[in-house]
């Protein structure tokens, strides 16, 4: 399985993946890469995923849209505390306002929500990986297995790619 | 102007006494051919549809994945692909499962976004629907490689021996 997720620079995400399944596949076993929201799902209000490993799980999981769905959950609570801690004057009325649009996640919470959620799957048996980019610009791996074939790149800051 | 890629090709027992050094060295330039294809899109103000399509495209050519040539192969010999793709801007999805002949399956997916009016097509419609839309197609034959052929007879060996993949036991679903 191969897959890609990017942000460009207007901040538009896209995520894809394509693959030969699993070994022996009979019976017409689909796994998780052509399933949207399973081993495939972009949203710009939270982020594009792919996902590779044991189709199965990612599927009963619905880990492509789990990750994109709790970023976009944790970017609003995030978004209403900033707003609720700004100083407000005698009428309530706040000093400044916080748009969303200057706001995001940091690389650190997309990487606890994806971990939780390869955990979540690992607690149902499976293994495979993830790859995230969010509208903010950030990249992440989350994987269980010994290895996964993964390489990253952007304009803050080159690119490397790794197996192990 | 803040632009982002990430790839993968594939997770799992990756074992490092299992890879030589030249498939080493041959995936980990392969991967960064892919990463250079893409990132060269968004360097140029390019749509990150087209950076991941590009990069994908890349990436079914190259024999050291499971994908395009170089899959894996069915119970019965044959290599059947799936493939997705799907935009953050309007949440359009474009899917298609066990197609046989077109050369990149992620094109075939990104065509049943734009030019159907469906999300997800299957086997023989999709094939069909590849051919309506003039993509490029191969025998099945060229998608085969050596590796992959001696994975699914090691497979089906152990299915003779009774370690079958499909023990009951052995839930997935």
């Amino acid at each position: 399985t191969v897959g890609a997720v990017a942000v460009d620079t207007n901040g538009n995400v896209a995520a894809a993946t394509s693959t030969g399944g699993m070994t022996g596949k009979r019976w017409g076993r689909i796994g998780d890469s052509p399933v949207i929201g399973a081993g495939t799902y972009a949203d710009n209000r939270g982020c594009a995923v792919s996902a590779t490993g044991s189709g199965e799980y990612f599927i009963r999981v619905g880990v492509a849209h789990e990750i994109c769905a709790q970023i976009r959950f944790r970017f609003q609570q995030n978004l209403a505390a900033a707003r609720a801690s700004v100083p407000v004057d005698e009428e309530g009325v706040p000093e400044y306002y916080v748009h969303a649009s200057e706001f995001g996640l940091e690389a650190n919470e997309v990487q606890e929500i994806a971990d939780s959620v390869i955990a979540e799957m690992a607690e149902l048996g499976g293994t495979g990986g993830v790859i995230v980019t969010t509208p903010w610009g950030t990249g992440t791996y989350s994987f269980n297995t010994p290895g996964m074939y993964r390489g990253m790149a952007s304009s803050e800051g080159g690119a490397s790619v790794a197996i192990y | 102007g803040r632009w982002t890629l990430v790839i993968h090709g594939g997770a799992g027992t990756i074992e490092r006494d299992r890879i030589t050094a030249e498939q080493d060295a041959a995936i980990r330039a392969a991967l960064s051919h892919a990463l250079e294809t893409g990132s060269a899109i968004l360097r140029g103000g390019g749509t990150s549809m087209d950076a991941i399509e590009a990069t994908i495209r890349e990436l079914e050519d190259d024999p050291n994945f499971n994908a395009g040539r170089g899959a894996v192969f069915t119970y019965d010999g044959t290599i059947e692909h799936d493939a997705s793709i799907m935009d953050g801007t309007t949440r359009a999805a474009g899917a298609v499962t066990g197609t046989s002949h077109t050369r990149h399956p992620v094109t075939l997916a990104r065509r049943v976004m734009t030019e159907s009016p469906h999300v997800f097509l299957r086997g023989s419609g999709a094939d069909e629907f590849s051919l309506a839309q003039r993509l490029e197609q191969v025998e099945n034959s060229w998608f085969e490689t050596d590796r992959r052929r001696r994975q699914l007879e090691e497979f089906l060996a152990g299915e003779t021996a009774g370690l079958s993949a499909y023990d009951v036991d052995l839930k997935y679903g």
